[in-house]
Order: structure tokens, then C-alpha cells, then sequence
């Protein structure tokens, strides 16, 4: 399963 | 995308504004730590370098520029406006953020996700920003009173940071791995460092007076 990451955060 | 999130996106977006607002109508940039805002610039540019390479929403690329842009023009507007500048303190605002800048790289270059130029930069971006606010906040402590907008600003930062670590708390019990220390720790400690701001912003709300903070 793709790592959720906080990437997608601002 | 959780409420937690959105509503910090919102807070952070407001605390821009009202600055942006503020420098723009009323011409002054009194109270204002320049470096605070050359700190946060430089927060922006360095996270937001993957806005032209990966694209996650509409939202995230709108959000990303309008900080890049709001962020960047306070600095210009506190730098080269002709009338703006001549309220910038510089002598009160003497801050050296290089000793911020520079322990936060070396932070980076130590502990991060993948030693990549990405991920090193992304690591640092968030340790500055978890200090950005300091030469604002001594800059606060030297004026002693702050005049109401400066404090929302900050306020609104700091609860910014906040709603974030709700975000996160949300994220860590509704996805699977979602585990990060680096984002974790300096988003903790960049709030806790608005802690104190906090008790007496609170405070004066409270008496209805001005802020005054402690020598």
C-alpha cells in the first residue's frame, strides 16, 4: 500500500 | 484532506493576508520582523520546489503559489517600497538568522527522509519553519506593546500549527503508515514555541487591554 505521507500537505 | 487540515490551511492563509493587508493599506510595517518573513520566504521557496514537477490538486498548487507569492512580496514591500521601508526597525530587529538558517541545514543533512536535494531541502524547510517565528516573537518582546493586527498575525501562525497537529492526530488513526517523525517533531515544537505567546495574547484578550508581554 502506497506510504501516505505528509508530503501532500502544505 | 481532513477538517483539521483544511482549517489550518485557512488560518496559515489568513495570517498572510492580513498582513499583506495590513502593509498594503495602512503603509507601515511597524512591529514587523523582516526577518521573520525573509525566514518564511525562504521556508516557501525550499518545500514547494516539487510545485512545478508534482502535481497532488488544484488546491495544493493555488495554496503553494499564493503563499510563494504573499510571502515574497511582504519581503519586497518591507525591502523596497519607498514608504513601507522607512517603517521597517531595522536597529530593533537584529535578529542574526543566519544562526537559525545555518543549524537547521546541518539538521537536515543529518536527519531526514532519503538523502536526496528534495528531501534534505524538504527536511529543512521544516525545521526553519519551526523557528521562523523567533525574530518576530523578540522583536515583540523589545516593542513590548504590539499594535492588534501583528498579534492576530502571529496568533493566527500559531494556531495554524495547531490545527495541523489535530491534522495529524486524525491521520496517524485513520491511515496506515502514516508515521513521520520529522514533520511531527518540528511541527510540535514549532508550536510550542507560540505557547507562551499564547498565555498572554489570551491574557490581554481577557482584560481587554493591550498586549503588553513581559521584559
Amino acid at each position: 500500500v502506497k506510504e501516505a505521507s505528509t508530503k501532500d500537505e502544505l | 484532506m481532513n477538517i483539521f487540515r483544511l482549517a489550518g490551511d485557512l488560518t496559515h492563509l489568513a495570517s498572510v493576508l492580513v498582513l499583506l493587508l495590513k502593509i498594503h493599506t495602512i503603509k507601515s510595517c511597524a512591529g514587523i520582523s523582516l526577518k521573520t518573513q525573509e525566514l518564511y520566504a525562504i521556508v516557501f521557496a525550499t518545500r514547494y520546489l516539487d510545485l512545478f514537477t508534482t502535481y497532488i490538486s488544484l488546491y495544493n498548487t493555488l495554496m503553494k503559489l499564493i503563499f510563494l507569492g504573499s510571502s515574497f512580496s511582504i519581503v519586497w514591500y518591507i525591502r523596497k517600497h519607498k514608504i513601507v521601508r522607512r517603517s521597517y526597525d531595522k536597529d530593533q530587529d537584529t535578529f542574526r538568522h543566519y544562526f537559525i538558517v545555518l543549524p537547521c541545514f546541518v539538521l537536515a543533512l543529518i536527519i531526514h527522509e532519503k538523502f536526496t536535494v528534495r528531501e534534505v531541502l524538504w527536511a529543512f524547510s521544516l525545521y526553519l519553519e519551526a523557528v521562523a517565528i523567533l525574530p518576530q516573537l523578540v522583536l515583540l518582546q523589545r516593542t513590548r506593546n504590539i499594535d492588534n493586527l501583528t498579534g492576530q498575525y502571529v496568533f493566527l501562525l500559531g494556531a495554524y500549527r495547531a490545527l495541523y497537529i489535530l491534522n495529524w492526530i486524525y491521520r496517524y488513526f485513520t491511515e496506515p503508515h502514516f508515521v513521520h517523525w520529522i514533520t511531527w517533531i518540528s511541527g510540535l515544537v514549532q508550536t510550542l514555541l507560540y505557547a507562551d505567546f499564547f498565555y498572554y495574547y489570551f491574557q490581554s484578550m481577557k482584560n481587554n487591554g493591550k498586549l503588553q508581554l513581559p521584559a
